[in-house]
């Protein structure tokens, strides 16, 4: 059956269209099929694997409205067994546009349940989410089975948690019971300072086992890649980006019990 | 009079909060009056401040609905000449609440226009803005005389600027004739990276002068200054990035005219 996974925090810049890229591709080479979806009107994930449409053109806004099936939105990447379904800037407007839908935070769920029963669907879905918690992420976490929330190890990551932990148990009890928080992954993370380190700490207490033992490393590497349209694995395989994201993507295809 | 400033990006996690924190220490230290405004639900600069309200009292969403002045939401911090209007996650439904106000984008504007005529008023007005376009967002570019764009030396930072300029533009043609774009502020610098230097050099043949020749390099001790309520001049004012503050706050005052 197909695994949906909001890649999820209202917190900006953390590293959630990164990690999005980079277990998508670690999965893929680990065997997986696994559908990247765009869900972030500023577009960034599209924008790395160079494969944003044109306005018009199908797109998750057009998937959001009805308009296209996940499958005619969906195009391959460069990394065999890794497919996008990508966003422009049509979704800009949708927060506002589906405001007033019946079941408007049911949409995404209802075209991703159509891909289960089409020809070869993927085993894995990862959804690149905005720094909000607004519809399309509401959006996001009703179509899940499970959460990934991507921190950064500095002040800020943790203020924001208690709001999203929130939003989670809401949507947990009000709209998704199967909807399980699986994994707090730590970007990154640079084991010389002080702060990083008491902040991993505090995760650990909190949190426990969900938070994954991989920690992302600051490594320039992450940050190039995308401006040469690749993913970390065809940029620098040797790099330390790669390596942290192979052993996120073991960890969480342990805990998601995939093949 | 008093000089508004939208401090924006809709890109998460690219220092407006940091910025805003730290540039309005520096004008008061250099003897401005400077009162922040936290437009941000997610309240960092409020809680960075240690100034976040408990829900329902006097704060941005109170003031954005007419309920409360300027005056009666502003705190004093703990650097002389520095106040705060903060807020708290009251805020969240903002947007959704007041999208069908008339002018709803003029709410700010109408707040700070009295704050203009009260006794002492400030003499530069920063505000936090969320990293979206939305009608936070709106209201502080409606309610501003100029805007400053912080940006990160990486590859996304240019991908949003397209999209961020056709905004301002629409809000200085509908809305707003007086916005003017000031500065471009480029953060989290590094030299050693490729990247960093070819970005930079980029903004700088797009935009000229209007890109602060004063880079904010990467500097921990401005990622650990919040955690312990304090700007950077109060943490460490010998640091890196207390003298790259220093010395924007001065790039702008000259910008401004500021006395
Ligand atoms: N481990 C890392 N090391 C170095 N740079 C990184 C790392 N992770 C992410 N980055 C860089 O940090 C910036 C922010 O990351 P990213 O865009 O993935 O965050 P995001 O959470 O998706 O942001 P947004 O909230 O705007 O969607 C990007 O320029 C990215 O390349
Ligand atoms: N020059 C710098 N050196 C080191 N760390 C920095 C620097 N500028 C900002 N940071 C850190 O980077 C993180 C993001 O910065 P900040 O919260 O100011 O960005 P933002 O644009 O306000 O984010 P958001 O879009 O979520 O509002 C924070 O943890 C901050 O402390
Ligand atoms: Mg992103
Ligand atoms: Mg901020």
């Amino acid at each position: 059956s197909v695994q949906v996974i909001s890649i999820i925090n209202q917190k900006g810049g953390v590293g959630k269209t990164t990690s999005v890229m980079n277990l998508g591709a670690a999965l893929a080479r680990a065997g997986q099929r696994v559908l990247l979806i765009d869900l972030d009107p500023q577009a960034h994930l599209s924008i790395a694997f160079n494969r944003m449409p044109d306005p018009g053109d199908p797109s998750v806004y057009t998937l959001l409205s009805g308009n296209h099936s996940a499958i005619d939105v969906a195009q391959p990447t460069n990394v065999k067994g890794l497919s996008i379904a990508p966003t422009n800037l049509d979704l800009t407007g949708a927060e506002q546009e589906f405001a007033s839908e019946i079941g408007r935070e049911t949409l995404l769920r209802d075209a991703l349940e159509r891909l289960a029963s089409t020809k070869g669907p993927p085993d894995v879905v990862l959804l690149d989410c905005p720094p909000t918690l607004g519809l399309l992420s509401l959006n996001a976490l009703c179509a899940s089975d499970a959460v990934v929330i991507p921190v950064q190890a500095e002040f800020f990551a943790l203020q924001g948690m208690a709001q999203l932990l929130d939003v989670l148990e809401r949507v947990q009890r009000r709209l998704n019971p199967r909807l399980e928080l699986r994994g707090i992954l730590v970007g990154m993370y640079s084991k010389q300072r002080n702060l990083s380190r008491e902040v991993v700490q505090e995760l650990r207490s909190h949190f426990g086992d969900v938070v994954f033992s991989t920690l992302i490393r600051i490594n320039v590497r992450l940050a190039e890649a995308p401006s040469h349209g690749m993913t970390i694995f065809e940029y620098d395989a040797a790099s330390a980006g790669a390596a942290d994201f192979s052993a996120v993507a073991s960890e969480l295809g342990e805990r998601l019990g995939l093949q």
